[in-house]
């Protein structure tokens, strides 16, 4: 998912 | 990606690498908490199930593996490694720590973003990172004086969440839809943990004395 709620920080 | 999050994540690479300094040149672990490294391992294992099937950028993904690598590699240290291991501080390290992977699993399946099981992993390791210090700051009260590296490594590992914190300010105000509340309210206390230690970590920088935590 690299949607907005896909976690795309660390 | 912005300046606040590439300096936290700086920060906390630079915190990963102080340890491993620690561990490597003195071949010592006197003073960190095992049991703090391996929440911290069981944190990265748990937020980075992702990293095989979501690609985000190499960085991104070099990092996750730096991250679980390092992690991995001090537990390791600390447990089988001959002259590390005669090093640990046994007797002092003893905050039961399986408390804390408990309460933030329970938390985890009551507040989360989706119950998938992603999520809350991903919301569970949220909230672990957020009181893995804990048994780390116990075991600074409980030895005495603090080795300068073991001091910055510390230092490094609060102030990068506090540069996270700027992050999430900054994303809040430039992005539309950008409400990270879990990590926004847990990387809070989590910084606020610091508190006390931060304190006493900038009086011994100002009178130039050794780092000394009350008990």
């Amino acid at each position: 998912a690299t949607g907005p709620e896909a976690h795309d920080e660390l | 990606m912005n300046i606040f999050r590439l300096a936290g994540d700086m920060t906390h690479l630079m915190s990963i690498l102080v340890l491993l300094l620690k561990i490597y040149a003195t071949k010592s672990c006197s003073g960190i908490s095992l049991k703090t490294q391996e929440l911290y391992a069981v944190v990265f294992l748990a937020r980075y199930l992702d990293l095989l099937t979501d690609f985000f950028s190499l960085y991104n993904t070099v990092m996750k593996v730096v991250f679980i690598v390092s992690s991995l590699a001090i537990v390791w240290c600390m447990r089988y490694h001959r002259a590390v291991r005669r090093t640990y501080d046994r007797e002092l390290d003893t905050f039961r720590h399986y408390f804390l992977i408990l309460g933030s699993f329970v938390l985890a399946l009551i507040f989360h973003e989706k119950f998938t099981v992603r999520e809350i992993f991903w919301a569970f390791s949220i909230y672990l990172e957020a009181v893995a210090i804990l048994p780390q700051l116990v075991l600074l009260q409980r030895s005495g004086n603090v080795d300068n590296l073991t001091g910055q490594y510390v230092f490094f590992l609060g102030a990068y969440r506090g540069f996270y914190i700027l992050n999430w300010i900054y994303r809040y105000f430039t992005e539309a839809h950008f409400g990270r509340w879990i990590a926004s309210i847990s990387g809070l206390v989590q910084t606020a943990l610091y508190a006390d230690f931060f304190y006493y970590y900038f009086l011994s920088w100002k009178n130039n004395a050794k780092l000394k935590l009350p008990a």
